[in-house]
């Protein structure tokens, strides 16, 4: 497992921050973004893979009511593959018409999806190995979240109660302050500035927008299981019969 | 103290000037001044949270305003979560160790 590892680092491999608005499909836009990357490693070809259609046809029907990203997975086996972002976008609600992925062209799909141990160790060498995976974490912290990494106790955030999925594009260690910082103020509280220390850390993208955290990413302390992790470690499983130069993960 | 009654410089901002920025960057209008001391009480609430969690956070975290600090914990999470807790795992979610990989 190398020491530090940034997707975010290599080309068109993590797209663009997504913004879920009050459409609660986290586990969609997790799982996309999920299959984006793996696709580029595998395929070297960007595509933007559409949430909208992991929301019409996921097994319920209605994917801005909630959902898992098993959900996601399942639904993009039913239908062989997914449209484009830019054929079937992203609205923020269900489509009236309900699943419309017979009309559209698939531009990438995938063979399997597998979860992976709850080891942050092994999460770590998969993440470098294979590219970015989905997890579920307890987001009560994020609510009032600016920046720096988050360390938990299952007193702050129970591991248990996870609630929110993202995707894990990397982990470094360091000092918290360096990574990529948001373009807000400083917060209203009038308090020294914690020494600064080295802490190890997972780097993780959310769903709310580039202007939330750091520019739409956080991250958290790796090694005690923050916000519950390793819950559940999920990702797709692209398997090309094209085989291309592999593409590491930058550190 | 005297030194706590002498102008050293601005004021700190009232809660409410807080809050009326909070307004103005976040586009946030409310119905009814009932509403408006309500959200104004939610936010003075996670402001004081977001003081506290600073004060235990055992990272880098620095925590604070942002755009969810007119909203409850409930609300933030019926809002942003996925809510349903799974009842379980369908069968084809099979545990891989990384070493597994690549295998049949």
């Amino acid at each position: 497992v190398p020491s530090t590892c940034d997707w975010r680092k290599a080309r068109n491999i993590i797209s663009s921050i997504k913004n879920q608005k009050t459409c609660r499909c986290c586990w969609a836009i997790a799982a996309a973004d999920n299959i984006e990357s793996l696709w580029h490693i595998k395929t070297q070809e960007f595509v933007e893979v559409s949430v909208q259609e992991l929301l019409d046809c996921e097994r319920c029907g209605n994917g801005c009511n909630g959902g898992f990203v098993w959900d996601a997975y399942i639904a993009v086996l039913n239908n062989s593959g997914l449209a484009s972002e830019k054929d079937y976008p992203f609205k923020g609600y269900p489509n009236p018409h309900g699943c419309l992925a017979n009309r559209y062209k698939k531009v990438a799909w995938i063979q399997d999806f597998t979860m992976l141990d709850s080891d942050e160790q092994a999460i770590a060498g998969y993440l470098a190995a294979h590219g970015p995976i989905t997890v579920t974490i307890n987001m009560k912290l994020l609510q009032s979240y600016r920046k720096g990494v988050i360390k938990a106790t299952p007193t702050t955030c129970d591991p248990q109660h996870v609630d929110h999925s993202v995707l894990l594009v990397g982990f470094g260690k360091g000092k918290g302050e360096e990574g990529i910082q948001s373009g807000t103020v400083m917060s209203q509280t009038c308090k020294p500035r914690k020494p600064r220390r080295s802490v190890p850390y997972w780097i993780l993208k959310n769903s709310w927008g580039a202007k939330w955290g750091e520019k739409g990413y956080f991250r958290l302390y790796r090694g005690n299981n923050s916000c519950g992790i390793t819950k559940y470690p999920i990702t797709a499983r692209l398997d090309h019969s094209v085989k291309k130069l592999p593409i590491s993960c930058p550190p | 103290d005297s030194l706590l009654t002498k102008d050293t410089g601005p004021r700190p901002l009232e809660l409410t000037e807080v809050f009326k920025l909070f307004q103005i960057k976040y586009n946030r209008s409310y119905t009814s001044p009932a509403e408006y001391a309500h959200r104004l009480n939610i936010f003075a609430h996670n402001l004081a949270q977001a003081q506290k969690l600073q004060e235990e956070d055992l990272g880098t975290a620095e925590f604070g305003e942002t755009p969810f600090s007119d909203l409850t914990e409930e609300e933030f999470g019926q809002l942003y979560g996925h809510q349903k807790a799974p009842e379980r795992i369908p069968d084809v979610v099979k545990k891989a160790g990384f070493e597994k990989w690549g295998q049949p």
